[in-house]
């Protein structure tokens, strides 16, 4: 999974 | 999802939720630095970008726009609709002296050099001095009022909360971030004196006063 991806914390 | 990050998350936002209420119910911001509410709001606009980009989930996406929302409907309580009440004297952080750096530090310090990423970098390091200055704002009155200092209790607890979610993470998933993780200890620091003050006052029915 890319880290620019949406992130899953807040 | 985790019991440390659900009740993290939950503490979060009872923390947002009890700053918005304290406003609202007394009509004033008084002892509240809004420069640290410009902060958060700042974080959470640059963070949430992903919005636009992509979807986690349900839950992901309402609390991201509580949190937003909320953070903006407090910045224009303190500075629009209850600003006579501001305490403008006493917040009197130079802000400068985070953004800066701190916008330095995300350009250097990142996990992928890209627009998104960095915003998301910046907030992370940014959220975690965000607080600095409430902090010396009560420093400096010498008091805070007790409402003030369950705030500042849920929204300290709420990242200690986070340190043990990374710690579940990287035991049952082999998850680690090490921005996160670092920022999250440094924001946690700052907090153990209050948590200090916290537990030998507050609890105790004291209100929170600092000697002169």
């Amino acid at each position: 999974k890319e880290v620019t991806d949406g992130k899953d914390e807040l | 999802m985790n019991i440390f990050r659900l009740t993290g998350d939950l503490s979060h936002l009872a923390a947002i939720i009890i700053l918005l209420l304290k406003i609202w119910k007394s009509r004033s911001c008084a002892g509240i630095s809004g420069k640290s509410q410009i902060l958060f709001a700042l974080v959470f606009t640059t963070r949430y970008l992903d919005l636009f980009t992509s979807f986690i989930s349900l839950y992901n996406t309402c609390m991201k726009l509580i949190y937003i929302g909320c953070a903006y409907a407090t910045v224009y309580l303190i500075y629009a609709k209850f600003r006579a009440t501001y305490d403008g004297n006493h917040d009197s952080f130079r802000v400068e002296f985070l953004v800066v750096p701190v916008g330095g530090l995300s350009v250097l310090i990142n996990h992928d050099f890209s627009p998104l990423e960095i915003l998301w970098t910046f907030s992370i390091y940014l959220e975690s001095v965000a607080i600095l200055p409430q902090l010396f704002m009560i420093s400096k009155t010498g008091e805070a009022e007790t409402i003030t200092t369950h705030y500042l209790f849920c929204l300290g607890l709420y990242r200690a909360l986070y340190l043990f979610n990374w710690i579940w993470r990287f035991y049952f998933e082999g998850f680690f971030d090490m921005i996160a993780i670092v920022a999250g200890v440094v924001q946690t620091v700052l907090y153990c004196d209050f948590f200090y003050l916290y537990v030998t006052k507050v609890l105790k029915g004291k209100k929170l006063s600092l000697p002169a």
